[in-house]
């Protein structure tokens, strides 16, 4: 199945949670 | 704001970098994609850095992979 919190979502200001690997 | 390049990127830490990036090419997609803005940002961030940073020089390259990124996005939501 797919994950449907895929795309993580970027809100100007908000720190950039979106890749888990960095 | 002053124009981001490579070198001003590298300089910020690693986790500070995709930020960076995000706050530029956000504003440039909500200008086409309102509704899809923060998904599109998001998508696109996951990209590397080299080619977010010719995305921000390259008004071109950000629409084919801004229109990329919407094709994934519907075909993911349908």
């Amino acid at each position: 199945g797919n994950n449907i919190n895929w795309p993580p979502e970027f809100c100007p200001g908000v720190p950039w949670k979106g890749l888990q690997n960095i | 704001q002053e124009p981001l390049d490579a070198t001003m990127l590298a300089s910020a830490p690693l986790m500070d970098q995709k930020q960076l990036l995000g706050e530029r090419l956000y504003p440039l997609i909500q200008a086409y994609h309102p509704n899809l803005a923060g998904k599109i940002t998001g998508m696109l961030l996951e990209m590397d850095n080299t080619e977010l940073l010719h995305m921000l020089e390259s008004p071109e390259s950000l629409h084919a992979k801004v229109d990329e990124a919407i094709a994934v996005l519907k075909a993911h939501q349908a």
